[in-house]
């Protein structure tokens, strides 16, 4: 699975994810990534997109959860992506990224690393795939 | 005004044998795509145009699973799923069992500009995807050689394998445990793969 989180310099979060799916997957199952609310969610708050064991993912909802805990917990981007990594998941593996409307990225995972890299307009910029 | 951000992934677990090579490849394509991410920032594309441009390319280069090198299902063809959404006033669009269309994400962004819809699955997204004229391609372009092996393997392996890569030699780690198999819905995995 791919995918992408931006904000802009308006402060407008989006998401998108794409995935070939499970390799040797039954034809006609369906992960998380089509699922809005479960692999991408995006809002005036934040933007996210997910990946890793999609059924793990849908029963957590977990690109929306990012949200939901900020807006009625109010958490902080990263604070509410390791608390849905830590807490939502049970024992399901994934990973996700995020951004926020106030310029912030963030990302968690909880299995051994996660393809991604992250950038801000500040200069700051990371690719890495381990811890 | 805020700064923008932008971040990207290649998929969650990974096999800590994978070789070096592939992961300097997978960085080298992750780095690639957040600077074009990047150089459109700069130049004021909005955040939904960014995220789709980013993920077109991460879905035309095979290294990652998606568009060209896609998992494949278990009779060895290409299924794909994928999602974009708006978040100013959460517009979203959606598509899966793709198996022609070449840029997944650019259906789901024509779902959710094109249509009244949301999400649009299997026969019915390939006919929007040939009334919207997307660019399409047989279903063998999306198939590479190194997952045709990994469908094989997994195959005798008898389980369906994450969304990573599977180390050549066998499963370990990230790959599904057959001594010690990885629950799904509460099931042993093992329970998914005959079917």
């Amino acid at each position: 699975t791919v995918g992408c989180v931006v904000v802009d310099s308006q402060g407008r979060c989006a998401a998108a994810t794409s995935t070939g799916g499970l390799m040797n997957k039954r034809t006609g199952r369906i992960g998380d990534s089509p699922l809005i609310g479960a692999g991408t969610y995006a809002c005036d708050l934040c933007g996210v997109s997910c990946t890793g064991e999609g059924e793990a993912i849908i029963r957590a909802t977990l690109a929306r959860e990012v949200a939901a805990v900020m807006e009625y917990k109010g958490l902080g981007l990263q604070e509410a992506v390791d608390f849905v990594i830590k807490e939502r998941l049970d024992e399901g593996k994934a990973g996700l990224i995020a951004v926020s409307n106030k310029g912030e990225v963030a990302y968690g995972f909880n299995c051994v690393g996660m393809f991604r890299g992250c950038a801000t307009q500040d200069g700051f910029m990371e690719v890495g795939i381990w811890e | 005004m805020v700064g923008w951000a932008i971040a990207v992934h290649g998929g969650a677990g990974v096999d800590p044998n994978l070789p070096t090579e592939r992961q300097e490849q997978a960085k080298q394509l992750l780095a690639r795509c957040l600077n074009l991410g990047i150089s459109a920032l700069r130049s004021s594309a909005s955040a939904i145009d960014v995220v789709e441009l980013v993920v077109r390319e991460l879905e035309t280069d095979p290294i990652f699973n998606s568009g060209r090198g896609s998992a494949l299902t278990e009779k060895g063809t290409v299924e794909m799923e994928a999602s974009i959404m708006d978040g100013p006033r959460r517009r979203c669009g959606a598509v899966s069992g793709l198996t022609t269309v070449k840029n997944p994400v650019s259906l789901a962004r024509l779902v959710m500009d094109k249509s009244p819809h949301s999400y649009l699955a299997f026969s019915g997204a390939e006919s929007f995807a040939k009334q919207m004229g997307v660019e399409r391609e047989e279903n063998d372009y999306f198939i590479t050689q190194d997952n045709v092996g990994m469908l094989k393997q997994a195959k005798e392996a008898n389980s369906i394998v994450f969304d990573y890569r599977i180390p050549t030699n066998g499963f370990e780690s990230c790959g599904v445990e057959v001594e010690s198999p990885i629950q799904m819905n509460g099931l042993p995995i093992s329970v998914y793969a005959p079917e």
